[in-house]
């Protein structure tokens, strides 16, 4: 064979191991469906808050770093939802450990606060100044991003307070919140921000926030601490102890998050649920899917009308138990919550739950008590 | 209440829930700083006890991850002060138990228990409250009701991502 064709030859092969090759790349690349991803995605309550969070993804943010980012963007977007006034949860995975903790930065009750408040509870709106708790936001991004934050603390502030410069659209669903019979009246009180006289703000209109951008500016340049120590608490605790909060400058100053470990519970041997424990609700959703774990609920449970009322019946009277739990959720700093949460998420209780759903939907509300009927045997059997 | 799910390129996650409680907390806004307030001392309420200084209260918030074996991943939680729990829940169940998709599984109309009473979310199925009602479950009618799940599910190496239209909400993701 002359070199010529040997030539050719090695060409050809090389050439159709190429071809070979790209096909199996192209064919074995992951494909999938539209409106899906392969990288990464953050779902938050408003397209401009989730796309805020991507973005921060994609320059080499972490989740946490994208979390922040959305919730801040949120607080401005959505400001009757959340925002540096309020509280917030985090449950993180890191992958590179395979563990999953828990920040708790739920607010907290002030040192001084109305000895009668809870008998408040009755009235129609629990609004005004007695209600206000020591708020924990802040904390809760700062202990965040210490533990599992990569870009500056800066940037996770930038684009909402780009945001910001800009006029901001009264969206449709502020709009449906302003306008709502049942806040209305109450509404007048934020006429400083989303009021044009006295009037308030429709869908559409604009308004602009340049107090706030000032108050993100000074946090993401100085840190928490301009929040819980400096001018901007100075600022804060005056103008709500006007309005009549005896929230303290020392009850900023004291604020703490928590770390803890995330409750987790096992279904079928195969997925772990991972939520935060006591006083979040985290419990109450891990007892309900234990309930119902046992009835091995699949596809072909809802596949005709007997089936699917059958299910909803299992699924409504899970429901019914584990509202009776939600009072028992108080703090474990102050309680014995810990105790009870291993208690309620143990065999027993959730065998004595599914004991007591029958195909009656008429049982008394104590039927649903199950820690009554515990600890009257614990009684009982003590004579 | 505002909930955020996130799910990064190295396949860690947070599911974070924030409030302020109602729609405004307390309706008490900070001129200086632009701050609205919370009104969380009214979560109290719920526990009918006495409060401690430094006490959190109780909160139905539970931002969640799932994880199976097989690595599959959901990241959810949801707003709507006591609604919460109902409606994460139920779509977890969707989800998990009854193969729906992201979407369908957190869109689907919801069922909540208050008391030994059911309230059915607008659009709810007429067939099943019906069947319900049949057996003696006990009805109350939803007043106010703002629940809204945020989610995001990763099956192999897809990623599908939900932010609930009950509050216009749209996921972002590459």
């Amino acid at each position: 064979m002359s070199r010529g064709r040997i030539c050719c030859l090695v060409l050809l092969t090389l050439g159709v191991l190429a071809v070979v090759v790209a096909l199996v790349v192209i064919l074995t690349r992951p494909t999938c469906a539209p409106q899906h991803y392969l990288h990464g995605a953050v779902a938050a309550d408003t397209e401009t808050c989730s796309a805020i969070g991507r973005d921060i993804l994609k320059s080499g943010g972490t989740a946490v770093d994208a979390a922040i980012a959305g919730l801040i963007c949120t607080s401005v977007m959505n400001p009757q939802s959340s925002g540096l006034g309020g509280g917030v949860t985090f449950t993180i995975y890191n992958a590179s450990t395979g563990t999953v903790e828990v920040i708790n930065a739920r607010e907290t009750a002030p040192r001084v606060f109305p000895h009668n408040l809870v008998s408040g509870c009755a009235a129609p709106y629990l609004i005004g100044p007695r209600w206000i708790a020591v708020p924990g936001e802040l904390r809760g991004y700062e202990e965040a991003h210490k533990r599992h934050g990569r870009l500056p603390w800066k940037a996770l502030f930038e684009p909402t307070i780009k945001l910001l410069s800009k006029p901001l659209v009264i969206s449709p669903v502020l709009d449906k919140m302003i306008h709502h019979p049942y806040f209305s009246d109450l509404g007048k009180r934020l006429c400083p921000l989303i009021c044009d006289g006295g009037r308030f703000l429709k869908r559409g209109e604009t308004f602009r926030w340049p107090v706030l951008q000032r108050t993100l500016t000074a946090i993401a340049e100085s840190g928490a601490a301009a929040f819980y120590e400096g001018q901007i608490g100075k600022a804060l605790v005056e103008d709500i102890r006007k309005a009549g909060s005896s929230i303290s400058l020392e009850d900023l100053k004291e604020y703490k998050a928590d770390v803890s470990p995330a409750l987790n519970i096992t279904l079928n041997n195969h997925t772990t649920v991972f939520s935060p424990g006591p006083p979040m609700g985290g419990a109450v959703l891990m007892f309900i899917l234990k309930i119902l774990e046992d009835y091995k609920l699949h596809e072909a449970s809802l596949a005709n009308p007997r089936e699917r009322v059958e299910t909803y019946h299992l699924i409504a009277e899970a429901l019914k138990f584990g509202n009776m739990l939600k009072p028992l959720m108080s703090d474990p700093a102050f309680s014995e919550a810990q105790v009870t949460v291993r208690t309620m998420l143990s065999d027993k209780i959730t065998k004595l739950a599914r004991s007591r759903i029958d195909d009656k939907g008429d049982h008394p509300l104590n039927h649903y008590n199950l820690f009554e009927s515990i600890y009257t045997s614990r009684y009982k059997s003590k004579g | 209440t505002s909930h955020i799910s996130v799910l990064a390129a190295d396949g860690s996650a947070v599911s974070a829930t924030s409030t302020i409680n109602y729609p405004f907390g307390s309706f008490v806004y900070s001129n200086q700083t632009g701050i609205i307030l919370n009104n969380e001392l009214a979560d109290f309420c719920i526990a009918n006890r006495s409060i401690k200084a430094g006490e959190k209260p109780p909160s139905a918030m539970a931002p969640s991850i799932l994880i199976s074996k097989t690595g599959d991943m959901l990241v959810i939680g949801g707003a709507g002060g006591a609604w919460i729990t109902s409606a994460t829940t139920m779509a977890i169940i969707n989800k998990l138990w009854f193969g729906y998709d992201l979407e369908h599984a957190i869109s689907a109309p919801i069922m909540h228990a208050e008391g030994d009473k059911i309230l059915f979310e607008t659009h709810f199925s007429e067939e099943i409250r019906s069947g319900l009602l049949r057996r003696g479950h006990k009805e109350k009618e939803a007043t106010f009701a703002m629940n809204v799940v945020q989610g995001i599910s990763k099956e192999g190496k897809c990623i599908s991502a939900y932010s609930d239209k009950r509050k216009m909400g749209k996921s972002a993701g590459y």
